[in-house]
């Protein structure tokens, strides 16, 4: 299991934009057919908005 | 050779040195800049332009404004993405930018 | 032979440092001409609206995005006190914090890419101090990507 920690709300200018790159580069490198046991025809549940 | 080297060496340390007062000089200014009441009244950005910033624009963005130090960890359950945010000083406000 | 070799590694790791610190220097003085284009920008159109923006439409910095597709479904929870959230997501997803937004809208004028043009290098110039104009005269032009001393600085006495 990969995982990035990373402190946020700091002011203005105290830039974790490269934590930022990482966690996308992460997120985006990963296999989404295993992860989502993905069966071909199978939509995606009903969208639950916040 | 030897004595061009150590020529070099000591142009290297004096630019060292000016880089790290102009980067202490610049910490300082962009510090003293955030922290100007009106700036900080006037430091905003509009839910249209982060509408403008993200391809596709009819994605979903959510907009996380936390206060310092607060502790955000991604990581990779087996299915899916975990984020976990844990704020120590005061509750963190996440909203949905509107599509329109 | 020997002094040589020190002063040759020496000389190797300084110019590795002055690399790095010129990044930092470039990204401090990004962030400073973005965030000064970013209050001009907000202050010219409240002048000419006569009046503030509705609250709800402004997002306050600093902030961070998270953006991903609308087919995702995102389970949430959030402690009573808002001081704990926990989501979880089916899909990929992007996270930027409001430096990046605001170089994606254009506030640090291209000098992030070394595409900034003559008017946009005028208004960045008048954004910073002087001690700071050939650095970005350099970064406009994309110039201070050299390895040599006086680009390594980026400015000329060096």
């Amino acid at each position: 299991r990969s995982r990035i920690l990373v402190s946020i709300g700091e002011s203005f200018g105290i830039s974790s934009s490269d934590k930022f790159s990482k966690i996308n580069q992460m997120v985006s490198s990963s296999d989404w057919t295993l992860k989502r046991g993905y069966d071909g025809g199978s939509a995606p549940k009903p969208l639950k908005r916040l | 050779r030897q004595q061009a080297l150590q020529k070099e060496v000591s142009e290297l340390t004096r630019a060292e040195d000016k880089l790290d007062e102009l980067i202490a000089k610049c910490n300082l200014q962009l510090r003293l800049l955030t922290e100007d009441s009106q700036n900080k009244k006037l430091g905003y950005v509009m839910c249209q332009d982060l509408r403008n910033t993200v391809d596709p624009p009819d994605q979903l963005v959510m907009v996380v404004r936390a206060p310092p130090e607060t502790q955000m960890e991604v990581s990779e359950p087996s299915d899916g993405y975990q984020i976990s945010l844990k704020s120590a000083r005061g509750p963190i406000e996440v909203f949905l930018c509107p599509e329109d | 032979a020997q002094e040589c070799q020190n002063l040759e590694l020496e000389k190797q790791k300084r110019m590795e440092r002055i690399r790095q610190k010129r990044a930092q220097l470039q990204e401090l003085i990004l962030q400073q001409i973005a965030f000064k284009s970013l209050v001009q920008r907000n202050q010219a159109s409240e002048a000419s609206s006569q009046a503030p923006p509705p609250p709800g439409s402004v997002i306050q910095l600093p902030f961070i995005i998270l953006n991903t597709s609308v087919r995702t479904v995102i389970d949430c929870s959030i402690s009573n006190d808002k001081c704990e959230y926990l989501f979880n997501f089916d899909n990929t997803f992007e996270i930027h914090d409001d430096i990046e937004i605001l170089k994606r809208m254009g506030m640090s004028l291209g000098l992030e890419n070394g595409k900034c043009s003559p008017e946009n290098l005028r208004v960045a110039k008048s954004l910073v101090p002087k001690s700071l104009e050939t650095y970005v005269t350099g970064m406009a032009s994309g110039s201070t990507h050299t390895s040599s001393l006086s680009g390594l600085c980026g400015d000329q006495d060096c």
